[in-house]
């Protein structure tokens, strides 16, 4: 569903 | 980062300047819900308990506590310095409607089942409803001050422009998070009568009055 990534939003 | 992120949380902070000048300025809380702000605090808290741990940037780091800082002193302004125009018969709303669900929902739908993902999640859900008791108390008042309904517009158009970035992201880098973005469609689907009441009223100078 998602693509693992850093969370890097707000 | 891109354009419409960059709108998006240039909107936001927007939106809280707009909310502490209102305070600041009329010296009064009135027509603020106080329990949205405790819950944009928790949504807050949650979501950048990272911000020690994890370093993206600078903006990133200084967008985090500015956001937890002034949501805090919101907070304050509410319930301490301005406590006496603070309107808490109309901020009748039941908070724990909202947290109980929203705490079972991260339980059972999120990305991974590890104690800051689930926060993460809470954190992520809480904030797509946490306006309802501010839009709550404007229908119970029947009415809200221009400077609130600028406040309300800035931050309702924050997710929009997130929704927007999202869509950008997800061709530009195949970046796509379900739960971020159904979570934002919730958010500003719940602003959409109010933006209709915006554009057709505060834009030609009239306020803000629902029908009561």
């Amino acid at each position: 569903l998602s693509v693992a990534y850093k969370k890097d939003e707000l | 980062m891109n354009i419409f992120r960059l709108c998006g949380d240039m909107s936001h902070l927007a939106a809280i300047i707009i909310l502490l000048l209102k305070m600041w300025k009329t010296r009064s809380v009135a027509g603020i819900s106080g329990k949205s702000q405790i819950l944009f605090a928790t949504v807050f808290t949650a979501r950048y308990l990272d911000l020690f741990t994890s370093f993206i940037s600078i903006y990133n780091t200084c967008m985090k506590v500015f956001f937890i800082g002034t949501v805090y002193f919101t907070i304050y302004l509410i319930y301490m310095k301005f406590k006496a125009t603070y309107d808490s018969n109309h901020d009748s709303f039941r908070v724990e409607f909202l947290i109980v669900p929203v705490g079972g929902l991260a339980f059972l739908v999120n990305h991974e089942f590890a104690p800051l993902e689930i926060i993460w999640t809470f954190s992520i859900y809480l904030e797509s409803v946490a306006i309802l008791p501010q839009l709550f108390m404007i229908s119970k008042t029947g009415e809200a001050e221009t400077i609130t309904s600028h406040y309300l517009f800035a931050l309702g158009s924050y997710r929009a422009l997130y929704l927007c970035n999202w869509i950008y992201r997800y061709y530009a880098e195949g970046f796509f998070d379900l739960i971020a973005v159904v979570a934002g469609v919730v958010q500003t689907i719940l602003y959409c009568d109010f933006f209709y009441l915006y554009i057709t009223k505060v834009m030609k100078g009239k306020k803000i009055s629902l029908p009561a």
